[in-house]
């Protein structure tokens, strides 16, 4: 889960933009 | 399912594509066929006209404000040309990544499959669906880029330094073959979410659920092709083969990358576009 944790905000958050 | 219901995921799916993608194959159309009424993009074809290009880039940045954006490109470091045109191209793919995550958030059932394997799904499919986005975007001169407000010639990215040049042009031969299909923007969608819902990616857990789904989208894509192109019977099984050339592009793409933060002292790559990238084949 480490490995793809932005991927993972990606996937679990979707309205607030994710801080890139 | 009834091809009523296939109808409707057709139609659903091409709604969630003109939603979440802002350059759509029929946009990108109008661009390079110049139906555009005057706003026709401006032309990146040698450093002069890059330098100038950057600056109109910075000044229609309105729209993507409009759009609740809240990351833009950081300000440009003082540095050499190749790699100041690919942070420009890196930060518009981390950017993709994440329009292509909300579309497949968007295919019926993806969400309820097991976390692990949505990541997965998305690690290995996302690379291939932009690159077969950016076919649209392309012909055999040049790519539009920045939301089509610009156009660079193929003959400029292919002067740029090695490896630097080697990066986009198997993107134009696969563009140039992949846009003789002539899709419509509703058989991109489709064909999109069909990459996605490959249940033969490493390290799935449980498979059948996507593969159940990628049957059903596939049957979507094989009516609708049917119905829009009935002049090409064999469009369904053409559209099918680009998956594996597909899947070949990516590789060399990911190698590509790989060798370039080898090489160069320079280059970041961007935090998402590592992750994906990181153990890809």
């Amino acid at each position: 889960k480490e490995k793809h944790k932005i991927l993972h905000r990606l996937l679990q958050n979707s309205t607030s933009p994710v801080d890139l | 399912p009834e091809s009523a219901d296939l109808r409707a995921l057709s139609r659903q799916l091409c709604l969630s594509y003109h939603r979440h993608f802002p350059l759509t194959k029929s946009k990108a159309k109008a661009i390079l066929s110049g139906k555009t009424h005057g706003n026709s993009p401006f032309v990146i074809h040698d450093m002069k006209s890059l330098t100038a290009g950057q600056y109109f880039i910075n000044c229609r940045q309105l729209p993507v404000l409009e759009r609740q954006r809240s990351v833009l490109p950081p300000e440009e470091p003082a540095g050499e040309l190749e790699l100041s045109v690919f942070r420009r191209l890196q930060f518009r793919s981390a950017e993709a990544v994440q329009e292509v995550t909300e579309f497949a958030k968007s295919i019926p059932g993806f969400t309820e499959l097991d976390m692990n394997d949505q990541v997965i799904l998305l690690k290995y499919g996302v690379i291939e669906v932009m690159t077969t986005m950016l076919a649209p975007l392309m012909n055999k001169d040049g790519t539009l880029f920045a939301y089509g407000q610009i156009f660079m010639t193929r003959e400029f990215l292919k002067s740029l330094r090695k490896p630097f040049c080697e990066m986009m042009e198997p993107k134009f031969e696969f563009a140039v073959k992949f846009n003789v299909l002539e899709l419509d923007d509703s058989d991109m969608a489709l064909f999109f979410a069909v990459i996605i819902l490959s249940g033969d990616r490493p390290g799935l857990v449980n498979v059948k659920p996507i593969e159940d789904l990628q049957e059903t989208v596939l049957l979507a894509l094989e009516l609708q092709l049917k119905t829009i192109h009935p002049d090409c019977p064999q469009l369904f099984a053409k559209l099918l083969q680009k998956m594996t050339d597909l899947r070949q592009l990516v590789a060399d793409h990911v190698r590509l990358i790989h060798l370039l933060k080898k090489q160069e002292v320079q280059m970041c790559l961007h935090p998402l576009l590592q992750e994906i990238m990181r153990d890809l084949y």
